[in-house]
């Protein structure tokens, strides 16, 4: 059962990858991808096993080899489609970012409750009525749903979204979602990102 | 040498943990801990391990010795302040949320070059001219940078950042940030995150 960190860090994996092979770089061992990548080879080569054995050793990875096969691991060749609920300042700028392509998701539908929101348009999307998220998000069978509404209203959220046959949640609201077993949650605090560069200053201030 | 993903999974590791204190649980078993923080008990132990013998064996861990550890240990009892650079959509909800501080981070200064945003009041915070960045940050002694601005102007704005004495900059700009060694780089992409959960959809499906 591979967990959410191992397909983030190969995703991640993926991209820098993906600079590579537009860098013309054509083979690249464990030990300085993982320089680059910024992990130990040991890490790298346990994410890898996962997955099949990738690379000789001795001569490393194939980099486009390699690129294919997380390709087609990650599905990253097809494009899956997300719902945003909260077209505010954190949802817009998702809304605008996502539009950029770099990746194979692609936002379809945009909620907010706000009148003064709902249908506005954000790179060509236009937010839709909250009240018809259920039906919106059913009829487009969309699996993955992105959370930027404010705390106290992302419980109720997640629960609609889950009604309409969302499996998997990206939460940014800084509350706890309880939701059914099968709901993949995951949550992004943007703090937990600059507390872990406080730990490192007050490493390099010693 | 401890890797910037070790200290983030300690930091929501502490949050966890203040959860659990404020629902009056005393002793939790790395079982238990294990399934609450969504990792496996053995790279748990294993994160602990880098710092010191934590809990007893059989026992479990003493939930307020722990989390009063690992807020000693991420230094998560004093507050660090931190530079913003483009208060546009993003960098704003961001300046907005890190004044919610529930963690020991503050913003202390946030810059924009378009006059528009320039003396804009958020939350308290007078966005101020990115001309000043360098003296402002040098003056204030900060050591930590957001980078919110687009992508052409980021490298820019990391050098400066650089120059003024910050040596830990979070990432948003969809670019690689090519930097002296001594700084920290860290880069946030929702887009890998939604990636990660289109992953898991693709399982369940098959
Ligand atoms: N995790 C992080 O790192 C991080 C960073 C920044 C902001 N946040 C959080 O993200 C959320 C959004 O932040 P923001 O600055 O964009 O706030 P915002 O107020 O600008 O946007 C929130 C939007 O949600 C809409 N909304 C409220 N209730 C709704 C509902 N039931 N259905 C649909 N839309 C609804 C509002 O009308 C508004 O447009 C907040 O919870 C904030 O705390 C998290
Ligand atoms: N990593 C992610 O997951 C993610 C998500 C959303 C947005 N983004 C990225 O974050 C950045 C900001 O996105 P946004 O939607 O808030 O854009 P935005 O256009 O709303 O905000 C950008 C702000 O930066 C300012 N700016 C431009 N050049 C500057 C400079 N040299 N110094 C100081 N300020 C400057 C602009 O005046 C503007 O206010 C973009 O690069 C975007 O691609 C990343």
């Amino acid at each position: 059962q591979v967990s959410l960190e191992v397909i983030k860090r190969l995703s991640s994996y993926l991209r820098d990858l993906k600079t590579l092979e537009n860098n013309g770089v054509t083979v690249v061992s464990s030990g300085s991808l993982a320089e680059l990548l910024g992990i130990s080879s040991v890490q790298f080569r346990k994410d890898l096993s996962y997955f099949g054995p990738f690379g000789k050793k001795g001569v490393g990875y194939n980099v486009c080899t390699l690129t294919a096969k997380l390709t087609e691991l990650l599905g990253a060749g097809d494009c899956m489609g997300f719902a945003l609920a909260g077209a505010g300042k954190l949802g817009s700028a998702i809304i605008q970012y996502s539009s950029l392509q770099r990746f194979n998701i692609k936002i379809m539908a945009a909620f907010d409750s706000d009148r003064r929101k709902i249908g506005k348009k954000i790179d060509g999307l236009v937010v839709a009525d909250a009240k018809d998220m259920e039906t919106t998000v059913r009829t487009m069978g969309l699996k993955i749903g992105v959370i930027c509404v404010p705390a106290k209203a992302a419980q109720q959220v997640a629960e609609r979204m889950a009604s309409a046959g969302i499996i998997a949640v990206l939460n940014f609201a800084p509350t706890e979602i309880k939701i059914l077993k099968k709901v993949h949650v995951s949550n992004v605090d943007i703090c937990v990102e600059i507390e872990a560069l406080s730990y490192f200053v007050r490493q390099s201030a010693t």
